[in-house]
């Protein structure tokens, strides 16, 4: 489903090199539940925007259902994006002049739905992550975890077969965020491909492995025990 | 130091009436290190809003070092908050276009002090945190931990009298995390007033004292037992 081999990037800003990325091989099966954890600036977001062909690597090769994505022009790459990859943004990433429901229907916009059905829909991903009485709410009249979770039901309105979250319950309270694991579960049992970064242990051991990352570097992955 | 009596908050959003925060009292001694908690939505960003000079309150009355905040003009309460408060966002705050450094000089530049000094106190501030080598990157140039850092380092560069922390470790790994409530416990040795918001327990029994909120109430408080 995902493959990355020698993945780096490195980040220029005038006389100074940054290596975000260095030589990450790794591989994620269809239907795989995958955690990816390290210390900040360790390079989880950057792996998840290259992830998520939001980014371009600087050397190094990614293969997305068995297609190179480097060939990929930028329409294509878009198109795949829509299609394939649910996101969900370390930093929320929402239209701020727009209410919840635009910002839910975007992916649906995109996929050119129809709009009574793209609403029925914007509202039902709403409903889920418990914002049915927020939809009309713009980011700015939302609390931190409220835009979370929009951010959160966008990803998923579309029903795409991968979902990349970057600390997807970073602003949620311990219930809100077993609420967002648990739909991260049925999506996992329904097939869904899931990697999510997180700083904490115990919602990284609802997946099935765990990447552990340090200064942009793979360095090991572990097992989660089944119970 | 801090005393709100019956403050409420309501949200207009067209015909809807949102009541952000309930008839909520308390007090907050001088050096007190207090933690807020509550479910995604509970008022708590609200609550710092006020306590910040940043929002004023729909009913109620808040008390800063005995004199009531909203007897005070804009220009006079800018003042305030620049010299006692220091705050950290929720979402950081940050000047997108500016660099680490300028973002953690912001406060020293409203107090008016001397360029050379600005510059040496915001750099130390940014070491603090582990950003010596970062403070000439952007925002977009760093990762959401090293954001956060750097809000939680303009709030300390002013050295105010207290300090309003809105989920200051929510993008930070462990590690991290355990850094900046090494900097907070030294701040509270030093006679600092902290409140922080947190969504974790072991944050949050750092402080002496947790206030619970829950749909804009003040639930109950309750003491922090002394290891
Ligand atoms: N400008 C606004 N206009 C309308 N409603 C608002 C506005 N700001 C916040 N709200 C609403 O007020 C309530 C409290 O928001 P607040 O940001 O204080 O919550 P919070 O406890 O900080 O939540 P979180 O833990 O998710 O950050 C929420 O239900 C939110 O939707
Ligand atoms: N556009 C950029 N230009 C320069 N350096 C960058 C840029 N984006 C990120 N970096 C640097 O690359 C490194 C990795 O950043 P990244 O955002 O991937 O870390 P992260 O593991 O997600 O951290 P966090 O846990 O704090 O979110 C950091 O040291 C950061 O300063
Ligand atoms: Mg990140
Ligand atoms: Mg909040």
């Amino acid at each position: 489903m995902i493959r990355l081999e020698g993945i780096s990037k490195i980040y220029r800003l005038g006389s100074i090199a940054v290596p975000a990325l260095v030589d990450v091989s790794l591989e994620v099966q269809p239907g795989e539940f995958v955690a990816i954890m390290g210390p900040s600036g360790s390079g989880k977001s950057t792996l998840m925007h290259i992830l998520g062909c939001l980014d371009r690597p600087s050397s190094g090769r990614y293969f997305l259902d068995g297609q190179p994505v480097e060939g990929l022009a930028e329409g294509a790459l878009a198109r795949v994006r829509n299609r394939k990859i649910g996101f969900v943004f370390q930093t929320f990433n929402l239209l701020p002049r727009q209410t919840a429901l635009r910002n839910v229907e975007l992916p649906l916009i995109y996929a050119g739905v129809p709009a009574a059905e793209r609403r029925q829909r914007a509202r039902a991903a709403l409903a889920r992550v418990g914002l049915a009485e927020r939809y009309r709410h713009r980011p700015n009249e939302l609390s931190g975890g409220q835009r979370q979770r929009v951010a959160i039901a966008r990803a998923l309105v579309n029903q795409p077969p991968v979902i990349l979250a970057d600390e997807p319950t970073g602003n949620l309270d311990s219930r809100s965020g077993e609420e967002i694991m648990a739909i991260f579960q049925e999506l996992h049992d329904a097939g869904v491909t899931i990697v999510l970064v997180t700083h904490e242990r115990d919602i990284a051991s609802h997946a099935g492995r765990i990447l552990h990352f340090r200064d942009g570097h793979l360095l090991k992955e572990e097992k989660v025990p089944r119970p």
